[in-house]
């Protein structure tokens, strides 16, 4: 995360991190439910065999295992079958753990939005992750608020991309604020009414964050995916 | 390898060539950067001119957006061609070393393209020094030169009238970019071979058209995509099945989708939600006859929602309601969906249908953040 700050245990406790040997720690992830997880599908791209997964939560510093840390490895994972590498396009996938987690005030999952809910521009959510910061990587959680912007603003800074339905844009025209390679699959989340916390984005893309950064990051839209990712978990927990 | 650097281990993934040994490790790779899919060459060498380790670093880097932007001012006519050698330099199969751009085509690309940057701002990219690149012809180097069939635009421009290449988004896009403005020209979606949804005039590949998937906002794309026998249903991939496999509790469909919202809440005037299930595609009440609480937990649990929080049993009116009713041996089903748990029957003893009130599971709460008074 750019231009954010390091946060503080228990403020995201829907936050994981999706980590594969030798890398540790890949991507970012979302708990939505007590057996199942959502991340983005680049993530997996060229590691897509369950087994070289496993999901950490309840941390705050990567490198100082917390007492309130759980662990899990990974079930299934499922991509979106239009997933599209080249123009990263249904960047989404839902995993499911090989056990339920246990939920704690450090543990516990995000609401996901109805699919009629939809960001109106100019709200402002958080982003969170253990990703690039610009300068280093860190190993405290990092938090940045960011500002949504609408469709057609974004695509006038990502003339080489086509911004479409299923992405969301947030962030600053100078980039100060934004997510960072390692941050993809991590959560933006909003503040409902009434204090709930709901996942409207998963990081999925942006410029270059390391230098010149410019425009803002882009994000899989959730609501756009809320039917096909409860039929998912219907039907792999039900129709097995 | 022996002789020269081979490319990074496999991390065992089934990608590797399974006679990678020692002695043949190729270099030379197909180019897959999308912005340069139409060169007069097709394999290329890693790392590039620019210092990228694999062309998906490329394919995210400042330069390839910068180069395809930068085309457009019509600064160089080879500019596209130049950009390419540095970012996906062609690979000589024979000896797998990479083959740069001659120093002319380096330095007419920034003498003519450099003051354009520096208009907006922007520096020509700090690691194409043209001196790094050999003279055309010297000691038999060989070096890349464009000849006149080298295309000046990427397959991610769109080809103005006039020769000019504008950047593929901005086709069609409601303004004109090309200086003879032919990019708002032609942009019904048959002329761009595209397909066209009805009601919203959205234009799509034909390949999304009854891939099960919804595009058009009236859902017309999936519809007509497949004709069913009478006694039979179409899923949402279009195959047919049976019109009594419809919410049995087996998937008959390869994606499901005859499994999908069987068992729902359906509101009524007086805003009671009875029980519902979708048998045979057919609505249906379920029969409070010897109902316990913890299918009003699975009901729930199927539903995605939290723990039952009321359950009753109401009297229906109607007289020839079509019921479901439980299997007389439900108990020992285990580990299944609650509508595999009911039959049709001819009757219901009590008359009664179930209303159920579920909870919603709880969620995006951070008991951990609260304040805490000091």
């Amino acid at each position: 995360i750019l231009g954010g700050r390091t946060s503080r245990p228990g403020r995201w406790p829907w936050q994981c991190s999706l980590q594969s040997e030798p890398s540790g720690h890949v991507c970012g992830c979302v708990l939505i439910a007590k057996k199942w997880v959502l991340t983005v599908a680049h993530c997996f791209e060229g590691r897509e065999t369950a087994a070289a997964w496993k999901v950490v939560f309840g941390i705050n510093n990567l490198d100082h295992p917390s007492s309130y840390m759980q662990t899990r490895l990974v079930k299934t994972i499922i991509l979106h079958p239009r997933y599209s590498r080249a123009v990263v396009d249904y960047d989404i996938s839902i995993v499911e753990l090989g056990e339920d987690i246990s939920e704690t005030s450090y543990v516990r999952p995000v609401c996901l939005p109805s699919m009629l809910q939809s960001l109106e521009p100019d709200t402002y959510c958080y982003i969170t992750g253990w990703g690039h910061m610009g300068h280093k990587m860190p190993f405290k959680l990092q938090e940045g608020e960011v500002r949504v912007i609408s469709l057609e603003q974004c695509q006038s800074y990502f003339d080489m991309k086509t911004i479409t339905t299923r992405m969301i844009c947030a962030g600053y025209e100078s980039g100060t604020v934004d997510s960072c390679m390692g941050d993809s699959g991590g959560p933006l989340v909003c503040e409902q009414p009434g204090g709930q916390w709901t996942l409207f984005g998963l990081t999925s893309w942006g410029s270059v964050c390391f230098s010149k950064v410019l425009g803002p990051g882009v994000y899989s839209n959730v609501s756009y995916f809320v039917e096909w990712i409860e039929r998912q978990i219907y039907i792999h927990t039900f129709l097995v | 390898c022996l002789y020269n650097s081979c490319l990074g281990s496999c991390d065992g993934s089934s990608l590797c060539d399974t006679n990678n040994n020692l002695n043949n490790c190729s270099q030379c790779e197909p180019i897959t950067l999308e912005l340069c899919m139409n060169l007069p060459y097709d394999y290329t060498y890693y790392p590039n001119y620019l210092g990228h380790r694999t062309q998906k670093e490329a394919s995210i880097s400042w330069e390839s957006s910068l180069f395809p932007a930068l085309v457009q001012t019509n600064c160089y006519k080879y500019l596209m061609f130049f950009a390419c050698t540095i970012l996906v330099p062609k690979c000589d199969m024979n000896t797998s070393q990479r083959i740069p751009p001659c120093r002319a085509l380096c330095e007419h690309s920034k003498e003519r393209c450099e003051s354009v940057l520096g208009i907006v701002g922007l520096q020509w990219p700090e690691d194409t020094d043209c001196n790094q690149f050999p003279e055309e012809n010297s000691d038999n180097q060989t070096c890349l030169m464009p000849n006149e069939d080298v295309e000046e635009c990427s397959p991610s421009h769109f080809k103005c009238g006039s020769g000019r290449c504008v950047l593929a988004s901005r086709r069609c896009n409601g303004e004109p970019d090309c200086d003879d403005d032919s990019d708002e020209e032609n942009c019904g979606c048959e002329e761009r071979n595209l397909w066209e949804c009805p009601t919203d005039k959205q234009c799509l590949q034909h390949t999304v058209i009854c891939d099960g998937f919804p595009d058009c906002s009236d859902h017309m794309d999936e519809k007509n995509c497949s004709f069913c026998q009478d006694d039979e249903l179409e899923c949402a991939n279009h195959e047919c099945v049976s019109r009594d496999q419809w919410c049995d509790g087996e998937a008959h469909c390869l994606d499901s989708s005859d499994e999908w919202d069987c068992v729902t809440l359906s509101k009524n005037v007086d805003s009671f939600s009875f029980l519902t299930v979708y048998r045979s595609a057919t609505e249906h009440l379920v029969c409070g006859d010897d109902w316990q609480e913890t299918l009003s937990q699975l009901a729930c649990k199927q539903m995605g929602l939290g723990e039952p929080s009321m359950t009753e049993l109401i009297q229906e009116q109607k007289q020839d309601q079509e019921w479901l009713i439980l299997h007389s041996n439900w108990r020992i089903f285990n580990g299944t969906t609650l509508h595999e748990l009911l039959v049709k029957g001819p009757s219901c003893h009590s008359r009664s249908k179930i209303s159920l009130l579920c909870s919603k599971q709880d969620c995006g709460r951070r008991p951990a953040a609260r304040m805490n008074k000091r």
